[in-house]
């Protein structure tokens, strides 16, 4: 699968960056 | 100039100046300062969100080193003082609003990407987020695998096929597949912040 994917989809797929966290505790 | 620094300091904090620059309205602000002062005195009471501050928000732990946490952190310390300060922390949650344009989103995730901060995007910086992203996951992918990702990547996003991807280039990119490509740059928890957290207080002031 993360061979059909660009790198950027990959990075956003793999929640590297999920700021969600922030409001969730 | 220490008088300089105090006077952006409280300009910084009032919500009316705050929400005409940003997504957010006046409530809205008055809920992100209870999520700031919860941040920003997670480990010492300073009145601004440190890099451990921000990385025990975002992974409850502040020793977890992350590319893209640091590279976050870097974009939202827009003064690049090594802390963020209440107003920092509300402009670029903006950003994340779920109102906010997707031109503005892009930007803010091409300037996220563009990690030696040239201007653009090139296949070593590409790489290096790969592999980080392989360092901070469970996924493991082999040299060869991680190289096709990168040849894919600038067969889609290169359009001038010079080896770099510019802003230009960049907007272009997203704009073709969006949903895929900002999906971390919208908070869904923003677009009514006071009723989603009812524990926070609309209190009548942002106090110092």
């Amino acid at each position: 699968k993360p061979v059909s994917m660009n790198a950027f989809e990959l990075i956003c797929r793999s929640q590297s960056f999920n700021l969600d966290s922030l409001f969730e505790k | 100039m220490g008088c300089c620094c105090t006077k952006q300091r409280v300009d910084h904090k009032d919500p009316a100046v705050l929400a005409s620059q940003t997504y957010f309205n006046i409530s809205e602000i008055e809920a992100l300062y209870d999520l700031f002062k919860k941040l920003s005195s997670s480990i010492i009471h300073d009145g601004v969100i440190s890099k451990e501050e921000f990385q025990l928000g975002l992974f409850g732990s502040s020793e977890k080193r992350s590319l893209f946490a640091d590279r976050v952190f870097q974009l939202f310390d827009s003064k690049n003082d090594g802390v963020i300060e209440f107003g920092e922390f509300v402009k670029a949650l903006s950003v994340f609003h779920p109102a906010a344009p997707q031109a503005q989103k892009a930007d803010f995730a091409f300037r996220l990407y563009d990690i030696s901060q040239r201007g653009f995007i090139e296949r070593g910086e590409v790489r290096e987020m790969i592999l980080a992203l392989l360092n901070e996951s469970d996924l493991v992918l082999c040299h060869d695998i991680i190289e096709v990702i990168i040849d894919k990547t600038f067969e889609e996003a290169d359009s001038k096929g010079d080896g770099r991807i510019d802003p230009e280039e960049w907007q272009e990119f997203v704009a073709r597949n969006p949903s895929l490509l900002l999906r971390n740059m919208t908070i869904p928890y923003l677009k009514d912040l006071t009723t989603q957290f009812p524990s926070f207080k609309l209190t009548s002031g942002i106090e110092d």
